[in-house]
């Protein structure tokens, strides 16, 4: 493991961290879609079905009970906290998700490594992050006003993508034979678009001013 | 070595 993909799975776990704290210090979730959360557990439930059937590493099976206990305790939080779910902004958070899933399914079953129920729902898995983010960068930008701990949430969410592209670079030429261009070319993707997030927090890090979206 | 269908990223 590189540096760059180690530093891309803690930033990954950084953001989670600081979506809990938000959570659990606010006891409240606005600003968050609920929407992006959900297709998150799925996308983690999907892909790491091969907890049942690989082990890589006792790094790698703890980081992923660690994603799938995390996604699901935040969209229950949201879901069923009698504080929590009060809080939600449920009439801003009206990006067609469904449209997302039903897109990542498709192009799973045409495009995948191989034919096989489990490597079509990675594939799958692998779609779907690259467009999760989607229903919260909405949200966002609806709301216009983005709280200090939402905007870190998605900045080091960004930062996690970002990484893992180094990651794909280091590991190219240190490794011929790595070619994995399903997740790649979504990595790239995904991380494309947070490159509107990632220029007005720069902007709002120079002035050091509030972070705000434009309309 | 890493096999095809093994995927050691998360």
């Amino acid at each position: 493991m590189n540096i760059f993909r180690f530093l891309g799975d803690m930033t990954h776990l950084i953001s989670i961290l600081i979506l809990l704290l938000k959570i659990y210090a606010t006891k409240s979730c606005s600003g968050i879609s609920l929407k992006t959360q959900e297709l998150y557990a799925l996308v983690f439930l999907t892909r790491y079905l091969d907890l049942f059937t690989d082990f890589i590493s006792v790094y790698n099976t703890v980081m992923k009970l660690v994603f799938i206990a995390s996604s699901l305790a935040i969209v229950w939080c949201m879901r069923n906290h009698p504080l929590v779910r009060r809080s939600y902004d449920k009439q801003l958070d009206t990006f067609r998700h469904y449209f997302l899933l039903l897109a990542s399914f498709l192009l799973a079953l045409l495009l995948h490594e191989k034919f096989a129920f489990q490597e079509v729902l990675w594939a799958f898995s692998i779609y779907l992050e690259a467009v999760a983010i989607l229903p919260q960068l909405v949200l966002l930008q609806r709301s216009g006003n983005v709280d200090n701990l939402t905007g870190q949430y998605v900045f080091f969410l960004g930062a996690y993508r970002a990484l893992y592209i180094f990651n794909w670079i280091y590991r190219y030429f240190i490794d011929p034979h790595f070619t994995r261009w399903i997740a790649c070319v979504s990595g790239l993707v995904q991380t494309a678009l947070y490159a509107d997030f990632f220029y007005y927090y720069f902007i709002s890090w120079k002035n050091n001013a509030k972070l705000q979206l434009p309309a | 070595g890493e096999t095809n269908t093994t995927h050691d990223e998360l």
